[in-house]
């Protein structure tokens, strides 16, 4: 790898920090996640207990997926199911130290990753389109 | 722009061909187009015409958004109403001999664009994913 070709940018420099991230909180009922994520417009975003430690992510295609039923969509499901029980654990991490390319790496399979500290605490997201705006920068050195 | 740094790879090369991508017509109802997009798992699709000529996309947002009622998720406006009335029809389009920067820079703003000929045929979509397979490839040459 030449120099000029892989910046030596962190993560800390390119994500979104964790007080403008939406988020939702594991004992939400589904209703309200979904709520959440229509009104920010967001497909999916992290997941949070009460001491702001990441747990997970959620999407709108976990919750819609809840309300299939065998003839049409059953929304009234939503009101008895909260976040915890059907979020997604098993989630990519990184941490704000990590770099550029090792975050682009992640970002190959995930529209955003979530970053966090060793003791799990939430400090923001690296998202597809901050990546590929750090690309193109890259293309004209 | 070094020769290295930036492939002479067209779309063609890179995109989802036509007859892999999930896509819903002008006309459909807006509870099956919110149907093929959670079977899928897609949160966004390509419309097109009867004549498989490229129209617009629509996502689940957009959809849900029709739901939101003073109180509550309003379901039963969906049966209602059709993809053309809501879909997105100001979209960016790429063309099969577009290159890899032409692509990469579409994709900032957009996490797929579709890629149709001179007289709108709908030849396929790139998507981020598919560029940043090809970012990740370019940093190892
Ligand atoms: N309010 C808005 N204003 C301008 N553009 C918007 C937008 N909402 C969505 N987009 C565009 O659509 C892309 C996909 O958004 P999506 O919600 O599916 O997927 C998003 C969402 O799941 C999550 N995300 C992004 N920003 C977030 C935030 N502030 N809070 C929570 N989640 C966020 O990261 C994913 C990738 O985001 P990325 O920016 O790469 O890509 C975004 C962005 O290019
Ligand atoms: N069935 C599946 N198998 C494996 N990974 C999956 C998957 N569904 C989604 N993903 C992953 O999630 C990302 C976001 O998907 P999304 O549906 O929001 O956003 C998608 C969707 O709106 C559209 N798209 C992708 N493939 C499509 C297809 N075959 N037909 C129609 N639309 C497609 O392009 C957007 C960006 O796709 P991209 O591949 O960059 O990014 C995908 C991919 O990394």
């Amino acid at each position: 790898l030449q120099d000029k070709q892989a910046t030596n940018k962190q993560v800390v420099d390119l994500m979104i920090p964790s007080e403008k991230v939406a988020h939702v909180q594991l004992n939400n009922p589904l209703e309200h996640a979904l709520l959440v994520l229509v009104k920010s417009g967001y497909s999916a975003v992290p997941v949070l207990d009460t001491s702001y430690k990441l747990v997970g992510t959620i999407g709108k295609t976990a919750i819609l997926n809840q309300t299939l039923g065998l003839e049409r969509f059953e929304f009234e499901q939503l009101s008895d199911m909260r976040v915890h029980e059907i979020m997604k654990r098993d989630i990519p991490r990184l941490t704000k130290e990590d770099t550029y390319v090792q975050a682009l790496k992640t970002v190959i399979n995930s529209p955003f990753v979530c970053v966090a500290d060793q003791e799990g605490y939430f400090d923001g997201i690296i998202t597809r389109r901050a990546i590929l705006k750090q690309v193109r920068k890259e293309m004209y050195t």
